[in-house]
């Protein structure tokens, strides 16, 4: 945990469907590879976090301190991919559905 | 159309995912583990058509959903007659394309027999060879959940005789669109060689079955896999198994997090105090605010002499050796 960058980036989280409960339906996959964004968006904001214009600006009010309480910029999701999902519905016929955003490809300062 | 594997698969698989009796293994583990020769066709359908759709950006048939409909088998007027029931359709899918998939053999007229002349010596009883294989034909009718009717005849197809035993598919979007527009979301569908059925048939693994190719257009909507995906469980019986211990969950999910064996033991050497003496009533900082960067800048240890200052009892309170008086110190020499 602790060798982790400190900076906006993504980390590892492998997503058992067991873990929630869903496996009684879904046939595959069984888990999948989802990640997370986590760490800091504090100015100066590297280039690698990708910062829009916005939370270059939120990040320099809240260095200058003219406003007292702005939070830091988040460190959320920026380039997600999909998954295919093969279940079982209520009516136990096999559906294949493909859901977009389900895993996290990169993060950035929002 | 496509060859399906030509062995049959034994009955008892055949009933696809319908489940194993071992309450232990949910159905999505039991249709996850069949092989291919065990499960239905539609099973072996959609796990091919999910390994080629689970690559990344692939669409299937331009959308995002597939939806299989296993049939009902039903005999009405000593005819096999198949049913769908559609109504799993979430109104947010617009329909692409459906197919109807159904395996068929070529269906030969029984031979006449011929009576034999014994006009020469040489001449040999014969048959007549069997006519050419009946023609068959596909009906589908559409009908509302609770009617009794046959239903509305929404389409029939002529079949040419298959050359031997072979799955197929028909394109039925026109019939399954105007159906579900009308509310009647219950099709039926019907081979008809004109003959009665011999027999009574039976659902086995060549039992009929539907594709509907759909774009979910609520799929990118926020929360979209709880929508379809974050539910009860629809196999789990309101009551437990009857044999099941009375305390025995039925859930089979392994519990991951692990028991805090006894006090919380913090990481913070025992009598270096964070919190700063003078504020008796200091709020209770946590340590990362004290600590602004992870690793902790150690403070210089004060010299013997204020130490000395400090008095005995203060000392042992915030030394971190012990010390014993002369007289144990000697006892333990000796010792």
């Amino acid at each position: 945990q602790w060798d982790e960058p400190r900076v906006c980036s993504r980390r590892y989280l492998k997503v058992d469907f067991a873990d929630i409960g869903w496996n009684e339906w879904i046939i595959s996959p069984k888990s999948f590879d989802a990640y997370y964004c986590s760490g800091a968006c504090e100015f100066p904001m590297p280039k690698m976090v990708r910062p829009s214009n916005h939370a270059t600006i939120q990040s320099i009010v809240r260095a200058v301190g003219i406003v007292p309480g702005i939070p830091e910029p988040c460190c959320v999701p920026d380039k997600m991919s999909s998954l295919g999902v093969l279940f079982l519905d209520e009516n136990r016929n096999v559906v294949l559905k493909v859901y977009p955003n389900m895993s996290v490809e990169t993060c950035a300062c929002r | 159309s496509h060859t399906a594997a030509a062995r049959p698969a034994p009955p008892a698989a055949a009933d696809g995912l319908a489940g194993d009796k071992n309450p232990q293994r949910s159905p999505g583990d039991v249709a996850a583990a069949q092989s291919p020769g065990a499960q239905d066709m539609v099973a072996v359908h959609m796990l091919r058509l999910y390994e080629k759709y689970s690559r990344r950006g692939a669409r299937p048939g331009g959308g995002n959903t597939v939806r299989s409909f296993r049939a009902r088998l039903e005999v009405v007027n000593q005819k096999a007659v198949y049913f769908f029931n559609l109504t799993s359709m979430q109104d947010s899918e617009m329909i692409l394309t459906a197919t109807f998939h159904f395996y068929s053999e070529p269906q030969w007229p029984p031979a006449r027999e011929v009576p034999c002349k014994q006009r020469a010596k040489n001449a040999s009883c014969r048959l007549l060879p069997p006519g050419p294989p009946a023609r068959q034909h596909l009906l589908f009718r559409s009908l509302s959940q609770n009617t009794a009717t046959q239903g509305l005849l929404r389409g029939a197809m002529a079949l040419p005789p298959p050359p031997r035993g072979l799955w197929q598919a028909k394109d039925i979007s026109l019939i399954v669109k105007a159906a579900r527009r009308d509310g009647e979301l219950l099709l039926s569908a019907q081979l008809d060689s004109g003959e009665k059925d011999m027999g009574v048939p039976r659902l086995g693994p060549h039992a009929p079955y539907i594709l509907i190719y759909a774009n979910d257009l609520a799929i990118s909507e926020p929360n979209s896999v709880a929508v379809t995906l974050q539910r009860y469980d629809p196999f789990q019986a309101g009551d437990p198994e009857p044999g099941a211990a009375p305390n025995s969950s039925a859930d089979p999910r392994v519990r991951r997090a692990t028991q805090a064996t006894g006090p919380l033991q913090n990481n913070e050497l025992p009598g270096l105090d964070e919190r700063p003496a003078q504020a008796p009533h200091a709020q209770h900082y946590h340590k990362h605010e004290l600590w602004p960067n992870p690793l902790r800048a150690l403070k210089p240890r004060p010299g013997r002499k204020d130490r000395r200052k400090k008095g005995q009892d203060v000392f042992m309170a915030s030394s971190q050796v012990l010390d014993f008086d002369e007289k144990t110190m000697q006892k333990a020499r000796k010792k």
